[in-house]
């Protein structure tokens, strides 16, 4: 039992960390057991370094990193104990750009055996799924389901920066 | 096992009769704030068993029954039911399919439904545990709570690793 | 002193709906002492109604919507207690692109008597600044200061939103 | 009273000498995940006087000196000065400034700076103070902070609103 368990947490840890270099294409990162605990017991501690920077406390790390660090946890767990379908609302809405893309191209290694809703306000996530449900108000106060075209989603945040310029 | 569809009715803003076809791989959900999006999130949890108001951010259960908006009123009970595809077809009714559904109503009278039956609670969560879709068994990142996967102490970490390990 | 502080409260009170009404084009909202208790030890409550939305703890408000809430309640102090320059670090993290404008055009009610630095990933956010300041990791681990002009700000998303159409 | 610029060295990841050029009216800060966007607000705090580590994302005051990355050794001190335009005059030093600043050395040693004449912490507090810029003389919004606001229990947030009011 304790040898099961010790098993699965190596494995999860080392995945940790594979999921991690991806997304920070580098970079170090592990999950140990608390020392001197049994096992069975002990808690479970999070070291993370982002490629170029000085390991230190996950507190340090910037929201995006932080983040881009749970989520490398939690699909670490979740390749341990794989489900059919996965549930992510609004996971990106700290992350730049470029993280984003990173992201769901992680995800990509996941997809062909799990199904994953997503929850976004992001047009590079949008534009990765292979489907987009709208969710509006039409009535105030009731939602109402609508079939969305990503030509559908209006550039109106880049149309106003071109705008400015 | 795979999600094939979600359906909605009375669920929080869902008052009306809301048809979600899920298909493989990577679905996204879209709309401006506040239309609905983590309330479909949410049905999904409570028609898997969610027993903490909390969890689906209300105070109480009856909260996620639609309560009623300009010139709509309340409705008489919330219905959730996911149909998902049993291609092994260990545990599906008709045509492959497993249905789960649960409903309650204004009366706080509450039921559970597989493949159309009532069953009890219990039957529902034993299904689900066998079919490796237990509470733990789907991975649910809910909007804003990213950081608690890092910033829970040691011990609260290993509560989250043991429901997925 | 009783006196005084409860003629502030009402006046931060009255601007709270005040902004939330402008940011909810509508709707209502109030801060209350708990009732019962002596004001100057009374907690307070807070109450939020988006427009044709039924009354109800604000705990069932989505993202988006605790966002714009939290936002019109600290312009609202902040309105009673002006300070010479006001830090903002990523709040529109959770909101559409239209309450991103509305919630930046709220900002000008304040932009002649105070100093905004807002540091944010969103493309509505940067063209309304007046001026932007770039920063970037050159060197890994050392933060450096660039000047950035609207133009340099990639359209990767957007570009990548059309080439998928 | 009006912020005219943000002087940092080797403060967080800002390991060399950095000068922010702050005007009126709305600034923004961009940049991509871990550039240090977030540090500078951060540095902001910590020069009007932030007592707590924990409040800057750090377990130690220690932590807010820069501690070396690849090929960069760790700086002796951290460093912050703001200067502030005080058009009429009453604090001002020369050409109409007010410069405040704080260093921490390595060693522990730390020091609070006025028109660049050492003082003690409560001389920097008490004019912040009469400048309506004390700790919560100015209004900030950190990342990730916002719910807070929300969530907060009754008697929190009053705290909050004494704090401003
Ligand atoms: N029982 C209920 N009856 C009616 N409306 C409800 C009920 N419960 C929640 N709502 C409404 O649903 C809305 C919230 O929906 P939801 O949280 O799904 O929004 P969202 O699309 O996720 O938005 P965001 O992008 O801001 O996160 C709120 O306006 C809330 O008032
Ligand atoms: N004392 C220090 N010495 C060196 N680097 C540090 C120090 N303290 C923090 N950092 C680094 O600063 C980076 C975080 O910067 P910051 O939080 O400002 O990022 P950000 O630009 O706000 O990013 P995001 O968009 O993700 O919020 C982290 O990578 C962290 O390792
Ligand atoms: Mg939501
Ligand atoms: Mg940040």
């Amino acid at each position: 039992c304790r040898e099961k368990f010790l098993e699965t947490f190596e494995a999860v840890s080392g995945r940790f960390e594979q999921i991690f270099r991806r997304l920070f294409r580098g970079g170090k990162a592990e999950i140990k057991l608390a020392p001197d605990e049994d096992p069975l017991e002990a808690g479970i501690e999070i070291t993370a370094r982002p490629p170029g920077k000085d390991l230190r406390s996950i507190k340090l790390l910037s929201g995006g990193e932080r983040t881009l660090t749970a989520l490398a946890l939690l699909l670490a767990v979740f390749r341990s104990r794989p489900s059919p379908f996965c549930l992510l609302d609004e996971v990106d809405a700290a992350l730049d750009d470029a993280n984003v893309e990173r992201f769901t191209e992680a995800l990509d290694d996941f997809t062909h055996d799990t199904q994953f809703l997503v929850v976004t306000h992001n047009r590079i996530t949008m534009a990765r799924c292979e489907r987009l449900f709208g969710v509006t108000m039409r009535r105030r106060g009731v939602s109402l389901l609508v079939g969305v075209e990503l030509s559908d989603i209006p550039e109106e945040s880049s149309d106003r920066g071109k705008a400015a310029e | 096992m795979y999600l094939k569809r979600i359906e909605l009715e009375g669920f929080k803003s869902f008052a009306d009769r809301t048809v979600i076809p899920v298909e493989r791989g990577l679905t996204g959900i879209v709309g401006p704030n506040g239309c609905g999006k983590s309330n479909v999130v949410d049905a999904i949890l409570w028609v898997m068993g969610e027993r903490s108001a909390k969890a689906l951010r209300a105070d109480a259960m009856e909260d996620v029954i639609f309560k009623g908006s300009e010139g709509r009123s309340e409705a008489p009970y919330a219905m959730v039911e996911v149909v998902l595809g049993d291609d092994e077809g260990r545990h599906a009714g008709p045509g492959g399919e497993l249905a789960v559904g649960r409903r309650l109503f204004q009366t706080g009278e509450s039921e559970f439904l597989l493949n159309g039956r009532k069953v009890r609670r219990k039957d529902v969560h034993d299904l689900l545990m066998d079919t490796g879709l237990g509470v733990q068994g789907y991975m649910v990142l809910a909007q804003g709570k990213i950081d608690a996967v890092l910033a829970a102490n040691p011990a609260e970490r290993r509560s989250v690793f043991e429901e997925a390990a």
